[in-house]
């Protein structure tokens, strides 16, 4: 009985002076939009330069930010990404919204000293984000 | 025993903070269960947080890997897509020496045999050799506009050669005044080596150089600085290697269980043709 009344709590009250424009806000992306972030960190910091010694700076980047309702088109979301958004505002609020995620990476270039003294150039797999997605 | 108590709780808390690094965060509760989990690269980084190397490489070695770098990545350590290699991994090894090399750094030719022992424990199992060099560095004396023809001779003393394989006599010639480096290939020697997981290799290289204009002078002086490393150039298969060419056909990733990767790994040209053709056809 709670879960209906909840529910029903949510509907949008369509009274006779609706307005318009509140009614597409919820269609505008949010302020703070899923995107791509930088973080410029240097080896130095963690204080792995003296077996790092390239690159000097590494910016693996992140994705923050709320994902907009509608994402099909901007963020290459699956359609699953819609369906969830629609269980969570009207079905089940437990499930969460989509997440602003990583969805493409490139890879990244180190040149390390071996604990044995040998010098080893190495290229690792998905170690900078390069695009944000909803999932 | 109220204070004893107390001065538990304090030992806890403080072996807690000490552990809330990142890194250790990172690694699962049992320790044993560390290399399975994590990627190589993590792994190494949450075993040396802050350790030195135990050995500190030779300056121009060193040297010569940061020019590699600089060829293969951009400042930011973004494999440039022009390259157009298949390894993702080079390594060099500087030798433990057995014998010391001629004084004065000048060594005369014909040059004495020099023992050289490397040991490759690094290489993983999941690393194929594509190619392999000895690098000689020649010190600043060398330049001088002449040719120059060197024959060498390579013995692999440890694991010891079958029986009647002659050591290559590889004629080699360079003119001195563009090289800092000599790069000499050895890749037909140590492939089978590396393939049947020897990491220890012993050998003798002695080389007699003479000058093309005058070889009547006989044996020439051969500016040698110091013993040469060994640089393997590896294809690393694991799934976290990056694989430039596989990245143009994203249909096929490397196999991640080692039992697959001989299939996977050794035809990888055959096998990036063939995804290419596939891909062609499908589109």
């Amino acid at each position: 009985g709670q879960k209906a009344v909840s529910l029903e709590a949510k509907k949008p009250h369509l009274t006779a002076s609706f307005n318009l424009s509140e009614y597409f806000k919820q269609f505008l992306f949010p302020q703070n939009e899923c995107e791509l972030h930088d973080f410029r960190l240097s080896f130095s910091q963690l204080k792995w330069d003296n077996w790092i010694v390239a690159p000097h700076r590494y910016n693996p980047r992140y994705c923050k930010g709320d994902c907009p309702r509608a994402v099909r088109h901007r963020y290459g979301s699956p359609v699953h990404t819609m369906v969830q958004n629609i269980i969570y505002e009207k079905l089940d609020p437990s499930v969460p919204r989509p997440s602003c995620v990583p969805g493409k990476y490139s890879p990244l270039s180190v040149l390390t000293i071996e604990p044995d003294g040998s010098i080893a150039y190495k290229e690792y797999e998905d170690m900078i984000a390069t695009r944000c997605t909803c999932r | 025993s109220q204070a004893s108590r107390g001065e538990a709780q304090t030992r806890a808390s403080a072996a807690l903070e000490s552990e809330a690094d990142p890194w250790s965060l990172l690694l699962p509760v049992e320790e044993t269960d560390r290399s399975g989990l994590l990627p190589p690269l993590f792994k190494v980084l949450s075993d040396r947080r802050g350790e030195a190397p135990k050995l500190q490489p030779d300056s121009r070695a060193l040297y010569y890997m940061k020019k590699l770098y600089k060829t293969y990545a951009t400042k930011e350590g973004v494999p440039k897509p022009s390259r157009s290699h298949l390894y993702n991994t080079v390594r060099l090894f500087s030798p433990y020496v057995k014998q010391e090399p001629a004084p004065g750094n000048q060594v005369t030719g014909p040059l004495p045999m020099v023992d050289l022992l490397f040991n490759l424990d690094r290489v993983t199992a999941m690393e194929h050799l594509l190619k392999s060099v000895l690098l000689y560095t020649l010190n600043n004396s060398a330049a001088s506009s002449s040719t120059v023809t060197c024959v060498w001779d390579l013995v692999v003393k440890e694991p010891t050669m079958p029986s009647g394989k002659a050591p290559p006599r590889v004629p080699y010639s360079f003119t001195l005044k563009k090289h800092k480096w000599i790069e000499m290939d050895v890749t037909s020697l140590l492939q089978p080596l590396v393939a049947s997981s020897e990491r220890s290799i012993h050998m003798s290289v002695n080389f007699t150089c003479t000058k093309d204009q005058a070889p009547e002078d006989g044996v020439f002086n051969m500016p040698l600085s110091v013993p040469p490393s060994l640089i393997l150039y590896l294809n690393d298969t694991s799934a976290q290697a990056y694989h430039s060419w596989h990245s143009l056909h994203s249909t096929w990733r490397p196999s991640q269980h080692p039992g697959q990767d001989s299939v996977a790994a050794h035809p990888v040209k055959e096998e990036a043709m063939e995804v290419e053709r596939s891909a062609r056809h499908r589109r």
